[in-house]
């Protein structure tokens, strides 16, 4: 799923986020 | 002429009245106000939502008689900080918290009511230079505070008696928080908006800073009220004292923004703006829901339905005494609009 302006988007952004920013 | 004053203006296209006065309050003994709320309150097995007023020294809890009058059931006398904001707890009862302080939040403190000495007392729960404080569900308080060069940003878990049981301190970004939201339907998930007009987001149970997205310089001091996960972006409800005017869309006292956290991209949804012909900036307001209300630089109070991006209701200012306080309740469409002169009127909004 994408948005031509604001980017590919995914609606676990939350949990995806979560495990790539620093603990 | 007071009457006059109670009632809302039919804005144009509006085919009825959808704010109506229900009741009024005035503390007598009050000429300051400083702020209003509205809280559950437990008293002989009945739950009633009352109402809480402020003035600098002292908080008084309300509760709710048969006609529409109102009956002050009690009153904290402070000491020497001014308050300075009643920080709402949702779903708690028996428990109103207050900020207190000079220009800036020094102290946090809960008033509450100790069924074990049968008595209403009040306990400090944070002190130091508070920048932003927000109750979050489930008795939980979240703050940003400085010290040094260090910021804090901190959630406290509250119980039912007023302790703190729990403490968890967040990653904190390097500008200063201003406000905070919580994200609608996400436990785990916080949003707040910082000094250089950014918007950050944190996990509430590992304490990370997910991402920061700027969202430009157009609306500076940009203060978050609400915010809500939908389709993968995020939605912010935004409120801006010092936007600039322009011809499409006026003055906006609030604006909603998408974000995609993944890219950090943004994207203005809504304005929120006075209709043609009325004047006023946004002084200070509340978001609940798809409603937003404000009071303006013109002592009116204006209320907006955000999904219909339009302004529903005015309440014009009196000759003499104008509007300076308005805060939805925390139950129903119930609206609390205060005046300088400690009166508080109770509308219902449909």
């Amino acid at each position: 799923c994408s948005d031509s302006d604001l980017g590919p988007v995914s609606l676990d952004w939350f949990e995806e986020l979560s495990s790539e920013a620093p603990p | 002429t007071e009457a006059e004053q109670l009632t809302p203006v039919l804005l144009d296209g509006l085919r009825e009245e959808n704010l109506q006065f229900v009741s009024k309050l005035k503390d007598s003994s009050s000429s300051c106000a400083v702020d209003v709320s509205s809280v559950w309150w437990e008293a002989a097995g009945c739950r009633k939502l009352c109402v809480v007023t402020a003035c600098e020294s002292s908080v008084s809890l309300w509760k709710p008689l048969a006609l529409d009058h109102w009956e002050k059931v009690y009153t904290w006398q402070l000491g020497e900080i001014p308050v300075i904001q009643i920080v709402p707890l949702p779903d708690t009862c028996n428990l109103v918290c207050i900020a207190l302080g000079n220009l800036e939040i020094g102290e946090i403190r809960l008033l509450l009511y100790s069924s074990e000495n049968n008595s209403f007392k009040q306990s400090v729960v944070k002190t130091g230079n508070i920048k932003a404080v927000l109750g979050l569900k489930d008795g939980r308080l979240v703050s940003s505070s400085r010290a040094m060069q260090e910021q804090q940003v901190e959630i406290v878990s509250l119980s039912e008696t007023g302790r703190c049981k729990d403490r968890l301190t967040l990653m904190p970004p390097e500008e200063t928080v201003l406000a905070f939201a919580e994200v609608e339907g996400m436990r785990d998930a916080l949003v707040g908006t910082t000094a250089v007009n950014s918007v950050a987001v944190w996990n509430l149970k590992t304490g990370q800073l997910l991402k920061k997205m700027h969202m430009g310089y157009s609306y500076p001091a940009s203060i978050c009220h609400r915010a809500y996960s939908d389709s993968g972006l995020l939605f912010v409800v935004l409120s801006h004292p010092h936007a600039k005017e322009s011809e499409s869309c006026g003055n906006p006292a609030f604006r909603v923004v998408a974000f995609n956290p993944k890219t950090a991209r943004s994207a203005g949804v809504m304005f929120s703006s006075l209709p043609p012909g009325h004047a006023g900036r946004y002084v200070e307001g509340e978001v609940k829901d798809a409603w937003a209300a404000a009071v303006l630089t013109s002592g009116a109070i204006a209320v907006w339905d955000l999904l219909l991006g339009c302004c529903t209701a005015l309440l014009p200012p009196g000759s003499d005494n104008r509007w300076t306080l308005v805060r939805w309740s925390a139950a129903g469409a119930g609206l609390l609009a205060g005046r300088a002169d400690g009166s508080v009127c109770v509308y219902r909004y449909a």
